[in-house]
């Protein structure tokens, strides 16, 4: 499984958060305006945050956080 | 398995709810306007609440909290 | 697999039952209107109830309790 | 694989029968009006029995028991 | 797999067929009119006879057996 | 993988024929009329005969012996 | 995996072909007119032959030997 | 996977190539018209020839050999 | 995984690409006009290179090789 | 799992981000316009991120990153 | 999985990628105009480039490099 995170605008974040009994950040990755990030979710990532502005193409529709 | 949850106002709370005999909240996760959390079910979170004005994305549909 | 279940009021009680020779009640979680529960079936939940009015969502299509 | 039994009126019974080579009544369990069960077939659970006025959300599509 | 019948009337039955070498008849269930029964291929039942006027529901169709 | 034969008159004969480097006749189940028959493909029987009026429902569609 | 072959008259030949370095008959199954034989392939059969009018009913589509 | 192959005309050849490092005719099958083979590929054959006149049902459709 | 190559006139190629860190021809073979091969990717074989006229049906589609 | 990314200028960049605890930078493509990478999600890979304008191709739709 | 790649001139290069730390050309297969090279990911291969005009056959659409 894997997702897709396109920034509308520069400064969108990424988050990745630990699997296992504690959920921490495990990595932040910034997005300039018209990048595009494709994720999987991992062993070590277990639940993903987006913040800012996007479109995050899922399995169950597309998203935009700004609607 | 993952769910998408995008809060439409501050504050709305995910919460994953433990695996095993006992059910307990293992960890709350707040969201901000706009902000969209992506979260698979885990060895260690087999249900998960959100309360707040938010929409829900899962195999089953999409949920609006609110209606 | 997984189920949504939305509380239309509050009070509204999901019930897991036990896996098993027995069938007891394992947890019984309580909602708020408007609160969603996603909940999976696991090594220590093969039945679940749901007592009060509510929307459940399901691989089967979606149930109004009320209807 | 689960299925999903709404009860039209108090006093639906669903009815677990015995995986094995004998085929007993392993639990019932008692539905009031609008109550909602779903339940996985089991370990312990082969087959079960639906009596009374209800609702039941199968893979093979939904049954009236009262049509 | 599982398959669903529906007794239109009372005195419907519904026969276990042994798995193995040899094909007996392991168990019988008799159900009344408006009774539904959902029952699973196993390790002991290989095959299933119904008797009587139902409606059984499989991944091939739904069979009236009075048509 | 299963299959329903529907006995459209008494009579209709349903064959199981052996799993194995030989073919035999190992099960002979006869039909009345409007009784259904429900039966896999097993370590047994690799092979199913049936002779006379029947449905027989498949996952290559629905067969009527007497067209 | 099994196909579903429907004699049109009598004397339609079903042969099953070994599996194996060797391609050899290991069955010749006769069938009378609307005999119908389900059969699977297996570790003894990785080929199927048939000859004479029947209809034949497989995953790709039906086929009718005789058009 | 099997392919299904009906001889339009007597004289079709249906040819096995072997599985490995060498890749050779393992066994060729005569069809007489109208006569149809169904064939898995297997643990000796990993690819099909067919010459002459035919048609030929695979999961990518189907093909006629004339056309 | 197997794919059909239809040869339009005669003389067209159907290669074979070793699989390994190295990639050589492990078999070359000739089709005549109207002849079919059908080929699976194999432990020996993981591309396949198809030189001159001939349709090739894959699970992405029906390539002319001409158009 | 694989995506498709189509350069629609020269400089378009596809990045790797590693798999595992940290989150760094495994590998960075350049692309030609018009050129086409076709890239895995794999044991080294578990995020791939793609600067400039380009066409990807994946299993939740067609994303062009200059719209 | 695997695609196809269809070359519309001479001179298209299909370029494999290693699998592993490194990503580095493990091959390069020139095409002719109107050859067409089915490819798998392997586990050498985890990543192709396609330079110059070809058509691309993904189960994510069809990719003209041209357009
Ligand atoms: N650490 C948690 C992260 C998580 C996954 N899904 C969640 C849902 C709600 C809250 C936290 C989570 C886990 O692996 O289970
Ligand atoms: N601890 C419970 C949590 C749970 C999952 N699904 C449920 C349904 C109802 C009540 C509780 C639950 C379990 O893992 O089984
Ligand atoms: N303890 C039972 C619970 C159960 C599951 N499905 C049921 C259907 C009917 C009655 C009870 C059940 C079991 O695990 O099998
Ligand atoms: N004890 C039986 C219960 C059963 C399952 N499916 C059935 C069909 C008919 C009669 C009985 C059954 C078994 O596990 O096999
Ligand atoms: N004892 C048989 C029962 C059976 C299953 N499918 C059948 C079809 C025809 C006749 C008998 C059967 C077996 O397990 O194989
Ligand atoms: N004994 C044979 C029975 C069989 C299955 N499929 C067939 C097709 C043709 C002839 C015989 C068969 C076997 O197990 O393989
Ligand atoms: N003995 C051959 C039978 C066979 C299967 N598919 C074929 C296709 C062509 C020719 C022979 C065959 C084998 O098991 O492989
Ligand atoms: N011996 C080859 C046969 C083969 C399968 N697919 C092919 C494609 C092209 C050429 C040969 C083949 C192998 O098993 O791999
Ligand atoms: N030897 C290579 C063959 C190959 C498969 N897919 C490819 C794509 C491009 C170039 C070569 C290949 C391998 O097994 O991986
Ligand atoms: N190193 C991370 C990379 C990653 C995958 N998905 C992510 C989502 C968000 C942030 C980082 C990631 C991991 O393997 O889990
Ligand atoms: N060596 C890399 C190749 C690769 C696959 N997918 C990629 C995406 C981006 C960059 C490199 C790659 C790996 O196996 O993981």
């Amino acid at each position: 499984d894997y997702v897709v995170i396109k920034a509308k605008v520069s400064g969108v974040q990424v988050i990745g958060l630990t699997r296992g009994q504690e959920t921490k950040f495990n990595h932040l990755e910034k997005l300039d305006r018209g990048e595009v990030m494709l994720a999987q979710f991992t062993e070590y990532t277990s639940a993903i945050k987006v913040r800012g502005p996007a479109m995050i193409y899922t399995k169950h529709g597309v998203i935009d956080t700004e609607e």
